[in-house]
């Protein structure tokens, strides 16, 4: 077993193929 | 070399004083010698440990809360690498005033280590240039990379600028910045770029570095993209090296730092409790893709497309970082559930081994698109603890945890191979060698 207990266990999967168009502006300010 | 020692440093940064008016160039220089003045200590000891390359942070030498205007006395004009052969140790004014990159060249030389750092460079544009700012110039949130002869080998203008960062220009092209040296194919990226798929991916996928190069400044989101469960991830998806260096800043949740490999992390650090910074010294391959640990090849859905669905519990909603999950609660010691998505379905057989009464564990799936802080698609499965016993808290932050589990596998019916196996353990720690990934997709625990 693990040495301490589990906070979370993932598989955090990027489709960059359904990512939509990158905008042609820069970020905006948070 | 098969192998060679890395350094990162994760930096308590002295920021400038908030102010609306630009300073004085000098004031600028003050302020960045400060750092500096950290950082060459740092240096000194990572040389004195045997290190051939040490990373320090983004924003790790003039520090953050910039406009636009008060950020330009601290950039500096940083000449292209492809095009000049330039030590400024040795030659300082060629390009004109440089002291930022003179005292980090001198610093690479005198001690024979690549030095890695982020600064800011500033580059006039013609105002028939349609894109030109108003003020007649760009201006980069910039990598240099030094090498032990205090020569300027890479420079990387971060394309995926975080929200924030209003003060910088992204360059019209992304930037796929690559540099040879006897221990390995080096490529270089920041901070907010690792969540897409350019330079990233294909530095690893098409240019085939056997190291990544990451100054990051990132502001910790749990459950799933705290720095050194993400990068530590990321580095086990691709296969690659990852030198991961943040900002150390507890009130703005920046910390985790790591040297990375394929097979996990051979060093980390995690302090969200004082302002120290923090030197990592490890020793890695070369070549991890001739290393006798290489996965070869993952196919991350093999596994959930060819089994039989697991029973499904009654469903509910639930808020990870903005994305609405689907979830299922794990409703007895051991057991094989599924949980579905749209068109991700996701698997998980477990046994508890020591459950505390007072707390709830949920399966969750979520497949689409985040549009926060950027926009990009995600297909994820996640095993996690809920904050309380109320499943309404299932996906908010939680740091620590009592339940024991003795085995866990989780999979899941991904359209992507781009998945990032996460593992995080009660009080933020990372697991190395405590569970792995087989080639047909399944995330298991070692034991």
């Amino acid at each position: 077993g693990t040495t301490k207990p589990i906070l979370t266990v993932t598989l955090f999967g990027r489709w960059y193929e359904s990512d939509p168009p990158r905008p042609e502006k820069g970020p905006a300010q948070l | 070399l098969d192998k060679y020692v890395a350094a990162v440093y994760e930096h308590s940064v002295i920021l400038p004083e908030t102010t609306q008016k630009p300073v004085s160039s000098e004031d600028a220089l003050k302020l960045m010698n400060k750092n500096m003045d950290i950082l060459e200590e740092v240096i000194k000891r990572a040389a004195a440990q045997g290190a051939h390359i040490i990373v320090t942070p983004e924003d790790g030498i003039y520090g953050f809360f910039f406009t636009r205007e008060t950020l330009y006395p601290y950039l500096e004009d940083i000449p292209d690498p492809q095009e000049v052969n330039w030590i400024p140790c040795n030659d300082s004014q060629r390009f004109g005033p440089a002291p930022v990159q003179e005292r980090l060249s001198c610093l690479a030389r005198e001690n024979a280590i690549y030095v890695v750092a982020n600064i800011g460079d500033k580059k006039p544009c013609n105002p028939t240039d349609p894109k030109c700012p108003n003020d007649g110039h760009y201006q980069y949130n910039t990598n240099v990379v030094f090498d032990s002869d205090g020569k300027l080998v890479a420079r990387y203008h971060k394309f995926n600028l975080f929200m924030s960062e209003a003060q910088f220009d992204f360059p019209k092209e992304p930037e796929v910045v690559t540099f040879n040296t006897s221990f390995g194919k080096f490529g270089v990226f920041t901070c907010f770029d690792i969540l897409f798929h350019d330079p990233a991916v294909t530095l690893v996928s098409e240019l085939k570095v056997d190291t990544i190069l990451f100054p990051t400044a990132w502001m910790n989101v749990l459950p799933h993209l705290t720095a050194i469960e993400f990068h530590s991830a990321w580095a086990m998806g691709m296969q690659v090296n990852l030198l991961s260096s943040n900002t150390h800043k507890t009130g703005m949740n920046m910390t985790g730092s790591g040297i990375y490999a394929p097979d996990g992390s051979q060093a980390y650090h995690y302090d969200a409790e004082s302002e120290n910074g923090q030197l990592l010294v490890a020793e890695l391959h070369s070549h991890p893709s001739i290393s006798p640990t290489y996965l070869h090849s993952v196919n991350w859905s093999l596994y959930a497309t060819a089994i039989k669905p697991f029973p499904e519990n009654n469903n509910f909603k639930g808020i990870i970082f903005f994305d609405e999950f689907t979830f299922s609660k794990l409703n007895s010691q051991a057991g094989n559930l599924t949980v579905c998505q749209k068109d991700l379905c996701c698997h998980l057989s477990y046994r508890m081994t020591e459950q505390q009464e007072d707390e709830v564990y949920a399966l969750g799936a979520f497949d689409g698109l985040h549009v926060v802080e950027g926009e990009y698609y995600l297909q994820i499965c996640t095993l996690l603890k809920c904050r309380t016993t109320d499943l309404q808290t299932c996906g908010e932050p939680v740091t620590i945890a009592h339940t024991r589990f003795g085995y866990f596998s989780l999979s899941g019916t991904f359209s992507t191979n781009y998945v990032f196996p996460e593992v995080l353990l009660s009080g933020v720690h990372l697991a190395p060698g405590e569970f792995q990934v087989l080639s047909d997709g399944q995330l298991i625990s070692q034991n």
